[in-house]
């Protein structure tokens, strides 16, 4: 089972 | 004050038709540098980046950097009122809660001008890092397309690998699997039709097509799209906009529980 990763895992506010 | 012309008017028409049904409410920024929008979709699994460079407009004016917050689908209502041909010009004063978008036809006899009211939205703008992706791909814009949309009547998932072989799709689903291969070809009439394969590194990643295919929503605005992957970060679908600017999706992965 693959889980959906979210974008704000990826890049953060700034 | 606010004051943008854009002559190519048909170029906003797309820009909005390629976002609108990814993202509902956002922000446009607009400084000195162009006209700008980062959001992302309701599940922030996706994020487009948008930018107009100033030079792209006949007339720019913007006395001081502005956000203006506004529901796409309504932006996008009273574009299709501009005819293909129009002259959009877009304009609100510091401060105001409204934004006015006015047309003009080619034979400046017919001049409209919508007003609509501004939202105040919580902005949450992301900081993306210059980064080194393990491959680049650059397609005809079409052909990526197409490839998703037959893609999504198999499955819902996509596998996109970039190996020296090229760049793969694979999908699977309930009446069996699919995989779907482009090789580098450079070997033709025009550079837009070719598929120029750039790897750093193989990579492989897992995305949900339905994503994609929103993405091919930009199609019309390029006639390439550039896609770049990294291991540890989301895919970049890019559609350059000529002579303005870009549209970029970046799409987070699906990766092993």
């Amino acid at each position: 089972v693959r889980k959906q990763c979210q974008i704000t895992s990826f890049f953060s506010p700034g | 004050m606010l004051e943008l012309r854009l002559v190519q008017g048909s170029l906003l028409k797309k820009v909005l038709e390629a976002m609108k049904d990814l993202v509902t409410d956002a922000n446009f920024d607009c400084s000195a540098t162009g006209f700008s929008l980062q959001a992302m979709d309701s599940s922030h699994v996706a994020l487009v980046a948008l930018l107009l460079r100033s030079e792209g407009f006949e007339h720019y004016r913007c006395d001081r950097n502005i956000t203006m917050g506004m529901n796409l689908n309504n932006v996008s209502k009273l574009l299709k009122c501009a005819g293909n041909d129009d002259i959009i010009t877009i304009k609100a004063d510091d401060g105001g809660d409204t934004v006015t978008f006015m047309f003009e036809n080619p034979k400046q006899d017919k001049i409209s001008d919508f007003e609509m009211k501004l939202m105040d939205l919580d902005s949450e703008h992301l900081g993306i890092p210059d980064a080194e992706y393990h491959a680049i791909v650059r397609m005809p814009s079409l052909e990526f397309s197409r490839i998703c949309k037959d893609l999504s009547s198999i499955g819902d998932t996509v596998v996109i690998s970039v190996t020296k072989e090229g760049i793969k799709f694979s999908t699977r689903g309930d009446i069996g699997n699919a995989n779907i291969v482009c090789r580098q070809n450079t070997t033709v009439d025009k550079p837009e039709e070719a598929t120029v394969i750039q790897m750093n590194e193989a990579v492989s990643l897992t995305f949900a097509l339905r994503y994609l295919n929103s993405f091919t929503k930009a199609t019309s605005l390029s006639e390439t799209v550039t896609i770049s992957l990294s291991s540890e970060l989301p895919l970049v679908a890019e559609y350059k906009i000529a002579d303005m600017g870009y549209i970029k999706f970046y799409l987070a992965p699906k990766i092993e529980d």
